[in-house]
């Protein structure tokens, strides 16, 4: 190599060799502190990204002052007089057609549903009801865990001191949800605790997480809810509640939606602990029947307060009082127009 | 209409498929 500086070392592999390029040394300080300084854009740039989706997840939510405007709809009569008039039979003739139209619009499978004669449903809240044939969703017993319902997955994940997600970046508490725990409390009390304490609380085993899981059923989706465990129901709670839509759409717009709606939570122990599955209603679909629930009364007239609630314990109703067992695949419920 | 679950399960639980996700009832959706 000759004796020459840097610059006319490289000028002069580019200019004097030619064809035969050769290797020019870098020291390597210089590439150092390149790598480092793209490092950094990087960086830079992450974090600017970061920062921006959760100004724009702020953005998108609504303002109170048009969650009020939103409550102030009457949306439980809407749902009520949807119903109703969904419950009136149909007659004979208009059944294909009507229902047929449904079909399209929803995007349903006629050929799953256990009754394929559309004649059959004497009233479109038969038909939005109607049971699938035992082949047609065949039970994965290979996973501890498997879908209780038709639907599509709005958000699932670890709960993390005491805060739970709707849609991604949009919060709400664990506690709000699923309301005080029972013990040594009485009905209707609302005791608060932190919200990581609330968490704690409820797992039962040391090193276990808990979890969430949000499925969301569209009009066309079966809307009967299974069992998605083996496990032990020991607790009902109700929370009659607003009706707001609860598609994805305003799930990313109201921050802790589901804890605003009518809603039915099943507590439980399964084999790792606590467990426990919501049914939440919505404008078009506001009642929820458990079916070993007789007492269970939703979507009723009259005044409630936002957060009341009314329990029923399932262990003074069996005779080990252990509670309702129920195997991974059961059904638990449905929903229902109105 | 919109199921929640919430369970506690080991850490070492996994949910398999991706937010967004269509699920039909009974197929797997977690395992340890």
């Amino acid at each position: 190599v000759p004796k020459v500086s840097w610059m006319r070392r490289i000028t002069k592999g580019f200019v004097n060799y030619g064809r035969n390029l050769k290797w020019v040394p870098i020291p390597l300080g210089v590439g150092f502190a390149y790598i480092c300084y793209q490092q950094y854009g990087h960086i830079k740039k992450r974090e600017r990204r970061r920062e921006l989706s959760s100004n724009d997840i702020a953005d998108r939510l609504a303002t109170q002052w048009q969650i009020n405007i939103y409550k102030a709809l009457p949306l439980r009569f809407v749902s009520r007089l949807w119903g109703q008039v969904n419950s009136v039979d149909v007659p004979y003739g208009l059944r294909k057609p009507i229902y047929s139209l449904y079909t399209r619009l929803f995007n349903c499978d006629l050929s799953e549903a256990l009754v394929e004669d559309l004649t059959t449903y004497q009233n479109l809240s038969a038909f939005f009801r109607r049971e699938l044939k035992p082949t047609a969703r065949p039970l994965d017993k290979s996973k501890s865990l498997v879908s209780p319902c038709d639907g599509k997955v709005l958000h699932f994940g670890k709960v993390e001191r005491g805060w739970m997600e709707q849609v991604k970046g949009v919060t709400y508490t664990l506690q709000g949800f699923l309301g005080p725990k029972t013990a040594n409390q009485q009905e209707g009390e609302v005791k608060q605790v932190s919200n990581d304490h609330f968490q704690s609380r409820l797992t039962t085993k040391a090193g276990n997480r808990l979890y969430q899981c949000i499925l969301y059923l569209a009009p066309g989706d079966y809307h009967r809810f299974h069992s998605p465990a083996d496990w032990t129901i020991k607790h009902r709670r109700h929370f009659p509640g607003l009706l707001f839509s609860v598609n994805p759409g305003i799930a990313r717009w109201i921050r802790g939606l589901f804890s605003l709606n009518e809603r039915v939570v099943l507590c439980g122990e399964w084999e790792h602990g606590f467990f426990s599955m919501t049914a939440v209603g919505a404008t078009n679909v506001g009642s929820i029947n458990i079916y070993f629930d007789e007492e269970l009364r939703t979507n009723k007239k009259g005044k409630f307060k936002q957060g009341e609630y009314r329990d029923h314990d399932y262990t003074a109703i069996t005779r080990d009082s252990a509670g309702i067992r129920v195997a991974k695949g059961d059904s638990i419920g449905e929903f229902n127009l109105g | 209409s919109t199921i929640v679950l919430i369970f506690e399960a080991p850490k070492d639980f996994d949910f398999s498929f991706r937010p967004g996700d269509k699920v039909r009832l009974n197929a797997g959706i977690g395992t340890l």
